[in-house]
């Protein structure tokens, strides 16, 4: 009887992994609940602190894999798919001992759980002693996702506890195992763009910086190029970064940059903002007079809304505005309609490849500084736009061309949501 | 409580017997091995039963298969030396130390330091046996009790 009760429980279980396109074994849903047992508590740090270091140890794999994490304290236990807990000697009605203080810190059962040897010295991030439960936690979390021990020097799978370093990520060989296993992160993008820092130097030369910035709904990632990763930790809520924007996200980006003009403008629905980067908030009123939020139909006349999304042109001066399959441009010169717009988009952007066309509807138009082209988005697709160097090698291009689409995560990599719960910590 | 003196807590002493048994020879070292997964046990007809198996199989299981371990190591001294030999070059190898095959003073450290419960390699328990799932793995258990008797 023991034994069927057991091989149910545990076949119930296994209901929860199945073997994924890759072959192995894994989990089978996007978002799992985990639990920190009551009964399971350590004596070494307070409640509040451990469940603190296991939703950050969670949320690092979030951030590089297509997988999320809740906290669950409130569903049956055995709907939960994994328990974390700390015990000594005979712990947890688990069938391996831990051996007190030293050798072996923790271990992981595939099912789910996860057992810490509480005579072990646990401490918090912030400490330079003992041993860092977030990192166990992050490394026995792993196991449970099924990765095995790697040997790898930097490896996080490691099975020896290395001493506090000053932070530990997740590097970009670790990211690809579980990627392996889950998949890479997929997703549209409300907008993207390269945003201008401007720095003075004390010898009164002006460096110009930017940095890559990518928006879904609410929230935003910072992407380091030359990491070809996200800053650690995001995704940051949105108005947490731009103060004043609609907090559910934005529509466009449009930065106006010419001898003569320097604006930022955001759009959402029918209404548009312009940024003051010097106060980093929206103005509520510009230098011009105009206050904000302004409409769409006041500051772009002819432009219909909600548009789908824009770019500035520094070729032409002009605004192209996206809406469904139609192109506007935008003269900042004349502050009106370029003559001949709106045009199909498949006319001012032909195929190079005459399927291989977004056809409108587009997410994003994103002017990279970094690859010094310009990309239109749409979905987990995107395609580049035919620049002047392009045509200068393969005159036969056509002008504005859209080379045949890549994917999104094959340019830029692990752009990945977390749970909205674990957005703050 | 633990015994401190410290504000923080720095000093705070262990009893002995929480603390972890120190690996200081051979035979621990292959338990070591074996309870990591580079020393893989033998055939089931092969392990000999010893007396410390119990019908709570759940609990005492890693403690047969490790004994099992022991035993093959000392029953042919030459080819089970040479399986311990060669199971600790490999922990040498993925450990970064030299691969001398001999329990030497680094080694000897690197298997004191802390570290994951989970075996690096997973435990073939017999190839030709299905052990991967644990309602085999509870069957085998309970027909060896049961044959016991």
């Amino acid at each position: 009887d023991k034994k069927r009760q057991l091989a149910f429980l545990m076949s119930k279980r296994r209901q929860k992994r199945d073997v994924t396109a890759a072959g192995y074994m894994a989990f089978s849903k996007d978002v799992l609940r985990w639990r920190l047992i009551g009964e399971g508590y350590s004596s070494q740090l307070t409640i509040e602190e451990q469940r603190y270091i296991l939703r950050l140890a969670f949320r690092m794999w979030s951030e590089v894999s297509p997988l999320e994490f809740v906290e669950d304290t409130w569903s049956p236990l055995e709907e939960v798919d994994i328990k974390l807990g700390f015990g000594t000697g005979r712990h947890l009605g688990c069938n391996q001992r831990f051996d007190g203080t030293g050798q072996e810190f923790a271990h992981a059962w595939f099912l789910g759980d996860i057992h810490f040897d509480d005579d072990e010295h646990f401490t918090g991030p912030s400490s330079h002693s003992g041993i860092s439960l977030l990192k166990v936690a992050v490394h026995e979390i792993g196991h449970v996702l099924g990765l095995p021990h790697i040997y790898r020097p930097g490896s996080i799978m490691q099975p020896s506890y290395l001493p506090h370093e000053s932070s530990f990520e997740m590097d970009w060989m670790d990211r690809k195992a579980i990627q392996h296993l889950y998949g890479g992160c997929k997703g549209r993008f409300s907008t993207v763009f390269d945003w201008i820092r401007k720095e003075k130097r004390p010898n009164g030369a002006v460096i110009i910086r930017f940095n890559t910035y990518f928006m879904r709904d609410g929230w935003y990632w910072l992407y380091e190029n030359r990491n070809n990763r996200t800053r650690y930790g995001d995704p940051v809520p949105m108005q947490t970064g731009w103060h004043g924007i609609p907090s559910d996200g934005v529509d466009a980006y449009v930065h106006v940059w010419s001898r003569t003009r320097d604006s930022v403008y955001f759009f959402k629905g029918f209404q548009f903002w312009r940024y003051d980067d010097e106060n980093d908030r929206v103005f509520r009123q510009d230098p011009e007079g105009h206050q904000y939020p302004r409409l769409i139909s006041e500051g772009f006349p002819g432009i219909p809304c909600p548009i789908d999304t824009a770019f500035y042109d520094r070729r032409d001066s002009r605004i192209y505005f996206f809406r469904r399959t139609q192109v506007y441009a935008f003269s900042v010169e004349t502050n009106s309609l370029a003559r001949g717009f709106p045009k199909h988009i498949r006319d001012v952007f032909p195929p190079v490849e005459s399927r291989d066309h977004p056809d409108g509807s587009i997410d994003a138009a994103y002017f990279s500084y970094s690859h010094n082209a310009l990309f239109l988005l749409k979905g987990t697709r995107f395609w580049r736009v035919v620049g002047s160097r392009d045509r200068w090698r393969r005159p036969f291009l056509p002008r504005n061309g859209l080379m045949p689409h890549k994917e999104v995560d094959q340019q830029w990599f692990d752009i990945c949501d977390v749970h909205p719960t674990a957005l703050k910590l | 409580e633990k015994l401190f003196h410290n504000r923080d807590h720095s000093d705070v002493q262990i009893p002995t017997s929480h603390q972890a048994p120190v690996i200081k020879d051979e035979y621990e070292a292959e338990l070591f091995l074996s309870r990591y997964g580079f020393i893989q046990p033998a055939h089931q007809e092969e392990i000999q039963v010893h007396e410390s198996i119990q019908e709570d199989f759940l609990d005492d299981l890693q403690a047969t298969i490790l004994e099992g371990a022991s035993v093959l190591h000392s029953r042919d001294g030459g080819t089970e030396n040479q399986v311990f030999v060669s199971a600790l070059k490999e922990f040498q190898m993925v450990s970064g130390l030299p691969v001398t095959g001999v329990f030497d003073d680094a080694t000897k450290d690197a298997m004191n330091k802390p570290r994951c419960g989970v075996p690096d390699k997973e435990m073939d328990l017999n190839p030709n046996d299905a052990f991967n799932d644990t309602e085999s793995l509870l069957t085998w258990n309970l027909n060896q009790s049961q044959q016991m008797k």
